[in-house]
């Protein structure tokens, strides 16, 4: 299974949508500090099903919506949508490949769809269960993690390999 | 379960070992259970020894020796059951030349089986790569990604993108 | 005593106003009290925002931005109660080239009145300071001081050191 | 007041004696990850009457003794002098040059000199108070201190105001 493509909408810096198509092999993100490069990297967690506001970088799971800036109004809504390619099967569906979106309105309202069905965010974290993706795992690294791996107490280190068992 | 674990456990011990004296070019790490006699809840210790130095604890590893340590374990776990696509953002930052060099050369063989994203600012790292994302706030505050470029050893994946 | 520290954090806070200004090239920063009616217990609240950027809570600022902030804060410090020396062990590390650039620039400034011992791996870091050392390991494991160079700017000061 | 030079003799990984004689300006430590410049700072902040052995990255004191590689023994004794021009009369003492010393022998036994002459840590402590350079304030940062300068709960932040006021 890879990575396809992402599309962020309204997410965090990304007021206008954007889409990203990732290479099979290596793909570098780069620009100046403040661009919106680890946004990208909330943006995959949170569409995979994250629920820590904290691991998102904010107070309230509000702040990932566009907040507007000094000459542009805050949005309504975050969208991302993310698309998988289930070589192997890995996934637990029938398809070749699997979109998976999220949307968060300011009214608090929680939107999660697979392959453009409506369904629950439970459905979204059991469908990436076992894959290496999901909570606690070892396969996204995010800014400054690498030092907390390092100095976790010996009993937090214990989820990253529960993860991988 | 229990067994389950140890199964895994020691894969990741024997991976991280190899994947350490590579990165440091020398040197062993291992991976131990902090009580061997209660796997299920132990704790899990982490010991590197760069080559030539004495084992000191891990927290007296120095920035970028702790940064490869990591590195190591990262790609230990990722050796023992693989994720679709690792994400990782500027797990780079505090290597030097000889560090960044073989950090990139195990990435490289890494690639070869998996889709990695990475977030740098080190221009050896965007040459390791096969498509680079450029992401700009031109207009402040608003991310835009401005720019894909395809190394040159990808001539035939860019004409797929392209067409 | 609450009238000396008052007095002591509105200084810094104006400093540390006008010195992200300068580090962001626009912007606003302030320190705050948490809980004004209670001066010497209250805990404080430091906001950050970058030019055409909307204030969010500082958590949600960059690497590097958040490096920018922790650098004006020091130095907003340092401005009311200079210390004699100041060591900063690679503070320049998350940087771009355009935050470096800035950063640089102001600790030139400071440099004039205060004693500034840099850990950098950034070239452009080294380019600036007068006094270059290289720590190297031949023998691996242990620590030699290998080599002083002085910049081009200060011939003067090299030609007192080597008499 | 600037600090002129610094000697490591034992220190970590300074098995072999070593001197730095410093800029009045900026002066860098460049070097290879691991080469030991994280140490020369360490060495400072110990002779300055650092006690915290967490702040010295160990988990005793002892450990800020060279402790041998695969190919030379472990030493007895740890010693770092510092000497600092006193210009301005800045430190509460008559003369114009001040070297301060600390040793840690591995039997645990530590001496601490001012200008060649035996005291206490308390007497180095003091003798930096008032100067921005004793604990907690904001002169010494050390490497990734700078995250933990801002996610710092907010009453710990006060510490470093309370240096400055
Ligand atoms: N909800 C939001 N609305 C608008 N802007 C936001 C929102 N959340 C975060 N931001 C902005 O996004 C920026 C942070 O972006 P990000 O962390 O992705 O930067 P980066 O490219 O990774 O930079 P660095 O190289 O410094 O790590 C901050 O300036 C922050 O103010
Ligand atoms: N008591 C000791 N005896 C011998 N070596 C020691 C001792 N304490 C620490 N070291 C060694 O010193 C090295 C760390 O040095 P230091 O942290 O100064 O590196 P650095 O030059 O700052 O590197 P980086 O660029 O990665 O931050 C480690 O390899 C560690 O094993
Ligand atoms: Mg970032
Ligand atoms: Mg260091």
């Amino acid at each position: 299974m890879f990575l396809k493509n992402i599309e962020l909408s309204g997410f965090k810096s990304f007021a206008d949508k954007v889409t990203l198509e990732f290479s099979e092999r290596i793909s570098a993100i780069i620009g100046p500090n403040g661009s919106g490069k680890s946004n990208i990297v909330d943006a995959i967690k949170w569409v995979l099903g994250e629920q820590s506001v904290k691991s998102l970088r904010g107070k309230s799971m509000e702040e990932v919506i566009f907040n507007g800036t000094t000459t542009r109004k805050p949005l309504s809504r975050a969208s991302v949508s993310m698309t998988l390619v289930n070589e192997k099967g890995l996934l637990p569906v029938a398809f070749k490949e699997v979109t998976v979106s999220r949307q968060l309105y300011r009214s608090g309202e929680s939107k999660y769809l697979i392959n453009n069905a409506e369904c629950r965010l439970k459905d979204v974290i059991e469908l990436f269960m076992d894959t290496g993706l999901s909570k606690g795992a070892y396969s996204i690294i995010s800014q400054g993690q690498i030092s907390s791996i390092l100095t976790a107490n010996p009993y937090d280190r214990r989820l990253i390999f529960e993860e991988a068992a | 379960a229990e067994k389950k674990f140890l199964e895994t456990f020691r894969k990741v011990n024997k991976y991280f070992g190899e994947l350490i004296a590579e990165l440091f070019n020398g040197g062993s790490g291992e991976i131990s259970l902090i009580d061997e006699n209660d796997a299920l809840e132990s704790g899990i210790e982490i010991t590197v020894r760069p080559p030539g130095k004495k084992i000191l604890n891990i927290m007296s590893l120095s920035g970028g020796e702790q940064a490869m340590s990591a590195i190591g374990l990262i790609f230990a776990l990722f050796k023992v059951k693989p994720s679709p696509f690792c994400l990782l953002d500027e797990i780079d930052a505090p290597l030097d030349d000889a560090n960044l060099s073989r950090f990139l050369k195990m990435l490289k063989k890494f690639a070869e089986h998996s889709q990695f994203i990475i977030i740098t600012h080190h221009k050896k790292t965007m040459a390791a790569c096969d498509v680079l994302y450029g992401v700009s706030m031109e207009e402040k505050g608003v991310s835009k990604v401005l720019s894909v470029r395809i190394s040159e050893n990808n001539k035939n994946y860019s004409n797929e993108l392209a067409g």
